[in-house]
């Protein structure tokens, strides 16, 4: 359970499969049918934070394309269509809130776009490889603390393809989307076959009272030689709660001297 | 003595932004890059409490007091840095991304970055075709004094320059590529290490996208007032 102004990073108990071999959609996964790896079963143990291609190495469906040509026997993306590398990833998590608490489901990035089914509810994300995403999760989740989280992740919009000859960033098409160029290949890598698809950074849960603490600035200016200087810090403060809250904001400076000891 | 508490009133499921008075010190240790001196550390951490019922968050962040300058020499066309007044002589390395599956881990980001720092490099350039760098690896630029030029989702051969030339205007969604960016200048501007932010590699962003991240990235305006004299 997290504490207050923690947060719980979900990086383990991951499970993937193709998006094309799954018979449910998110509201069954998250609710009446909650997906297991087996023995006839599309699901796998999954890479997050990672991209679909780390997952399928990690479960040797594909060779590790960083080893001799072995990258040349990958399907491109380009000649599999967008369907192919498209993913859904599941996850249980635990989370038993108290009065007065909200919970967010945040990602840190995912690329390239994706929808979010947590207990049966959906949301869509929008598009982009460089932004991070915060879900209020406070409302769906169980009350006994058990929950399910299933996330579809699609391809860049423009993946492109790789011309014979290769050369700098492919065909360029992957250009048109705000993500990492590099994937169709340049003159030091080979064309990434999903593009980097995935939930490439990390997700997490974090808990919080109605005071929420939002993307604080720390800027330091000096003055006299480096003798007189002042750190100025800005926050955004939300409020989740239907009450005007009269709060204490605090914010404190310490130094860590060697090992563990800290100088207030 | 750096211990602040103010009293802010929220209101009902609304967002308001707080400034702090700045807090005041005097002489504190200089974080300085790989080279020129120690890489000093503090902790920051800014608490919620709300009335009636306690605790609401908390954050914190490891910062580095220190002052980057860089300006383009007009002799020589270069640029020029300077840490904390200090010139620096950049011995930098170029960064593309640690593993083209994205498998980024701590210890992989401190191993890579260690590296750099043990081959007496004081910067690193992550290159536009690649990475807006994780949180976890400036944290390790932070610790081993590596200076970071970090550019934006532009490059050359993709956007306006290539062969064939293509995306003359760049990405389709500039207010997509715009909110990326402000997204990912919060999420990394409080690291010491950040030097830099580039528009883009061997190319200029589409003029729109330039402008608005010259606006958005341009110099603090409390930068050009000196602070009144610091009562006692």
């Amino acid at each position: 359970m997290a504490e207050i102004g923690k947060k719980t990073v979900l990086d383990s108990g991951w499970i993937a499969a193709r998006s094309t071999e799954v018979g449910y959609c998110g509201v069954e996964l998250t609710t009446t049918n909650p997906p297991s790896i087996g023995a006839d079963s599309p699901w796998m143990e999954a890479v997050v934070p990672g991209t679909v291609l780390a997952t399928l190495v990690k479960n040797k469906a594909i060779p590790d394309p960083f080893y001799g040509l072995e990258n040349e026997t990958i399907t491109d993306i380009a000649d599999s269509g967008r369907d192919y590398y498209t993913f859904w990833f599941f996850t249980k998590f635990q989370c038993k809130r108290l009065v007065n608490q909200y919970v967010h489901l945040n990602f840190r990035a995912i690329n390239y776009s994706a929808e979010v089914y947590v207990n049966g509810h959906k949301t869509v994300l929008p598009k982009g490889m460089f932004r991070r995403h915060t879900l209020d999760v406070t409302d769906i989740l169980h009350p006994e603390g058990s929950n399910l989280l299933a996330v579809t992740v699609h391809p860049p919009d423009h993946p492109g393809s790789i011309p014979p000859s290769g050369g700098q960033g492919g065909d360029h098409e992957i250009g048109k989307d705000v993500a990492a160029q590099y994937v169709e290949g340049w003159d030091w890598i080979c064309p990434i076959r999903d593009r980097n698809t995935g939930i490439w950074d990390e997700v997490s849960i974090s808990v919080t009272g109605p005071g929420k603490i939002i993307d604080p600035h720390l800027v330091s200016t000096f003055f006299d030689d480096y003798e007189r200087v002042y750190l100025h810090v800005t926050t955004e403060l939300e409020n989740k709660s239907t009450w005007v809250t009269e709060c204490s904001l605090n914010v404190q400076v310490t130094a860590e001297l060697e090992g563990d000891i800290c100088l207030v | 003595e750096h211990l602040q508490t103010e009293k802010v009133s929220v209101p009902a499921q609304g967002r308001i932004q707080h400034t702090f008075t700045p807090l005041y010190f005097y002489k504190p240790e200089l974080w300085w890059p790989n080279g020129m001196g120690k890489q000093t550390l503090y902790n920051v951490s800014i608490t919620i409490d709300v009335k009636d019922i306690g605790e609401s968050d908390s954050w914190t962040q490891p910062f580095g007091f220190r002052k980057i300058e860089s300006d383009i020499d007009s002799g020589t066309g270069g640029r020029l840095f300077k840490v904390n007044g200090e010139p620096i002589f950049i011995r930098g390395g170029n960064w593309i991304l640690s593993d083209g599956l994205l498998r980024l881990s701590k210890e992989r980001y401190r191993t890579d970055i260690k590296f750099h720092a043990d081959m007496n490099m004081n910067m690193i350039r992550c290159w536009g075709g690649g990475l807006a760098e994780r949180p976890e690896f400036y944290h390790f630029c932070d610790i081993y004094g590596l200076l970071v030029w970090q550019e934006f989702w532009i490059t050359g051969d993709v956007d306006g320059r290539g062969v064939p030339v293509s995306n003359p205007n760049g990405p389709l969604d500039h207010d997509l590529f715009l909110l990326c960016a402000r997204d990912t200048v919060k999420l990394l501007r409080n690291h010491p290490s950040l030097a830099l932010w580039v528009g883009g590699n061997e190319q200029v962003p589409p003029k729109d996208i330039n402008a608005a991240l010259e606006h958005d990235l341009r110099l603090h305006p409390l930068f050009n007032t000196q602070m009144l004299e610091h009562s006692s």
